[in-house]
């Protein structure tokens, strides 16, 4: 591969190139990945995280599966199903763009992408977006005594034409040692209906985990039916509330039940990942 | 980048020459064949060239690749030409005047995949469909 990628690397710009030419490069370029112009995000340091490393891993499992399917194609004609994920990983994509990524501590500790139901998401997907996490307040206590994270995200941002099929919310949640070493836990999270001023917000459970509070790793929560609501309803996006409780209903604060949240390590910070598949033949516009 | 070489004028003297003789003309299109057959060639776009690598995490650039080459008589399987360019080749021969040979074009195309921030920082993992040149062959 080192010499292929070597011979691959001939620089396609042979000459300086005056500014304007510059500019029409890039703007040709942009329309073939069909963008309208080129994104300006804001340093990735100082950003909230939206779980770039976790989707360098689905890039590194998306390009090896499709360089499989090629060379296995090219040999028997047969394509293959994503169940060789497991391979995929040995494959690491070294991450460019100055990511320090220590894979040891991600990798194995990353969300689930080897289970049967992301790959196939992945399968199908033309586009996965994860959002940054625009706002997390913690309440210690609500008007009802209630401990609660609430997290929000924007998905008007989603290009047109593009539908979702899946859409996940990840948090991270170390062992917590100390007084509910042996208990079991019950995380669950809820989208928020509607909201008051000296009252709890009204809001629907979507999905909850049972857990033993010594046990640490990714949570995955499917909202999906919620994610397409607000694509076809943003101004009733007012975001999702997440809340830990004994099995006997008492609420428990999120630190000691050892959910970490926005201050938390990069790799480890909450996220919401959406899967699309693009209902429409998207054209290049004409110039 | 391949500009340059397709004005070489010695490449269109096989067309403005006057009418010679089927035998001679064959001896020009064998000439022509050694010229370049329809192949693929490698374009690869940099995005680090680009000055991208803020908004785009990866890859780094990829091999875009371009078909480029002469669909002249005879087709031979090296060129991996459909059934209709042979018919068109025919014609052509016919009516040089009238009918274009058949053209250089894609045969198959791959799919890429590129990770990238976008305005939001969001990040957004994007598969290109029918995106970078598989194989070449005429049309």
């Amino acid at each position: 591969c080192a010499l292929g990628d070597n011979h691959v690397h001939s620089s396609f710009i042979y000459r300086r190139l005056r500014n304007h030419e510059r500019r029409e490069i890039q703007r040709e370029i942009l329309s073939i990945l069909g963008l309208p112009h080129r994104p300006k995000p804001f340093s990735p340091s100082k950003q909230a995280s939206s779980a770039p490393l976790f989707m360098l891993d689905l890039y590194n499992a998306m390009t090896t599966e499709d360089a499989e399917e090629d060379t296995l194609l090219e040999t028997t004609g047969k394509a293959i199903s994503l169940n060789t994920l497991g391979s995929s990983r040995k494959n690491q994509h070294s991450a460019p763009y100055g990511y320090s990524r220590a894979p040891v501590a991600w990798t194995s500790q990353s969300p689930p992408l080897a289970t049967s139901h992301d790959a196939n998401f992945l399968n199908d997907a033309d586009m996965v977006m994860s959002f940054v996490n625009l706002v997390e307040r913690d309440r210690d206590f609500s008007h009802q005594r209630r401990h609660y994270k609430e997290f929000r995200f924007d998905l008007t941002q989603i290009p047109e034409g593009e539908a979702v099929t899946a859409a996940e919310f990840r948090i991270y949640k170390d062992h917590s040692p100390g007084r509910y070493e042996n208990v079991t836990l019950k995380v669950s999270i809820y989208q928020v209906i509607k909201e008051y001023q000296n009252r709890d917000a009204e809001t629907f459970l979507l999905d909850s985990k049972k857990i033993r509070a010594s046990d640490g790793g990714w949570l995955v929560f499917d909202i999906t039916a919620t994610s397409n609501h607000w694509v076809l309803n943003p101004q009733q996006n007012m975001g999702l509330q997440l809340c830990v409780e004994t099995m006997d209903g008492r609420s428990i604060n999120m630190k000691s039940a050892g959910i970490i949240g926005r201050n938390g390590p990069q790799s480890k910070q909450p996220f919401l990942v959406a899967f699309f598949k693009a209902s429409e033949v998207l054209l290049r516009s004409v110039r | 980048a391949t500009g340059g070489k397709r004005k070489n004028p010695s490449r269109n003297k096989g067309r403005s020459q006057p009418k010679t003789s089927q035998a001679s003309r064959i001896g020009d299109q064998n000439l022509s064949e050694q010229k370049q057959a329809c192949k693929k060639h490698e374009l690869y776009v940099s995005f680090r060239e680009l000055g991208w690598q803020d908004w785009i995490i990866a890859p780094e650039g990829y091999a875009a690749f371009y078909c480029d080459g002469e669909c002249s008589f005879p087709l031979n399987a090296h060129m991996n030409a459909t059934n209709h360019a042979i018919v068109q080749t025919l014609v052509h021969l016919m009516f040089p005047d009238n009918v274009p040979k058949p053209c250089c074009a894609p045969t198959k195309l791959n799919a890429i995949s590129v990770l990238y921030f976008d305005d939001s920082s969001n990040v957004i993992l994007k598969k290109y469909r029918n995106m970078v040149v598989r194989s070449c062959g005429c049309h």
